[in-house]
């Protein structure tokens, strides 16, 4: 099964 | 402090139904540019980014930063208060404890007034840059929302290819596979039916069919969706509101097998 990203991995915070 | 008038309640109505299943707690930021919303869900996997234009109300007055730290669901109830035509007024001081919805009916003499307590969120936020998608399918949003439904009842999640051939949606499940191909079509009599596909390179990726369903609650706002791919980042996924306003979902692909 795929795994879901986490949208942090590519977006950083401001 | 902040006093924005919407000539119909539909919109904001619309806006918070189609995001409260994703997301809960939220700040609505105004400033003298709008309001806006950026928030994501509990997994981290989909973000809403909502951005309503000064020029999406009339009038519009935000003195200084106002954060609106608002329950969604304590929204909701109000706003089903509000009929759909209702001019909707919202007020709040500029260190505000609530924000004051008012409902003016424009055909009879009503007036409804509720307060809602608001929240200290402390929200993260994510810098999303300007980003020049490898592939951009503009299409009917109603279309978008039956292939991710047909799609969900054989699998959890979907490939989207673009090439110069056009856009595929396919899956794979337990019980079989099903896939819909769409290719550019203009439609002069019927603009709302158009599918255009900018392309610059081949894109594939999977994503989570129940995150885009989610998305498409907010087909009802806008005739047509953009949905937007580039290999490796996240899709966005756009419906255009009037006057530059816009409501953005974005999602992780999913990677591996």
């Amino acid at each position: 099964t795929p795994i879901q990203n986490d949208l942090s991995e590519f977006y950083t915070m401001v | 402090m902040l006093e924005a008038r919407l000539e119909q309640a539909e919109l904001l109505k619309k806006v918070v139904d189609a995001i409260k299943d994703l997301v809960q707690d939220c700040n609505f930021d105004c400033n003298d540019s709008g309001v806006a919303l950026q928030a994501m869900d509990n997994s981290h996997v989909a973000l809403v980014s909502m951005m309503l234009k000064s020029e999406a109300f009339s009038p519009f007055r935000c003195d200084r930063n106002i954060a609106l730290g608002i329950n969604l669901s304590s929204l909701t109830k109000v706003l089903r208060c509000a009929q759909n035509n209702d001019i909707l007024t919202v007020k709040a001081e500029d260190a505000p404890d609530v924000v004051n919805l008012m409902f003016e009916s424009s055909d009879s003499d009503r007036l409804s007034e509720y307060d809602i307590k608001l929240m200290d969120i402390d929200q993260e936020h994510l810098g999303i840059p300007e980003t020049e998608y490898a592939a951009t399918v503009t299409m009917p949003s109603p279309e978008f929302q039956r292939i991710c439904r047909d799609l969900s009842a054989l699998s959890e999640s979907v490939s989207i290819e673009c090439t110069k051939e056009g856009v595929k949606f396919a899956c794979n499940g337990d019980i079989g596979s099903g896939a819909v191909t769409l290719r550019s079509h203009s439609d002069v009599e019927n603009p709302d039916q158009n599918i255009k596909i900018d392309l610059t390179e081949p894109v594939a990726l999977t994503f989570s069919l129940k995150y885009l369903s989610n998305f498409c609650k907010a087909s009802g706002l806008a005739k047509s969706v953009n949905i937007c791919l580039s290999n490796e980042v996240p899709l966005l996924v756009e419906y255009g509101l009037a006057a530059n306003s816009y409501l953005r979902f974005y999602l992780a692909p999913k990677i591996g097998d």
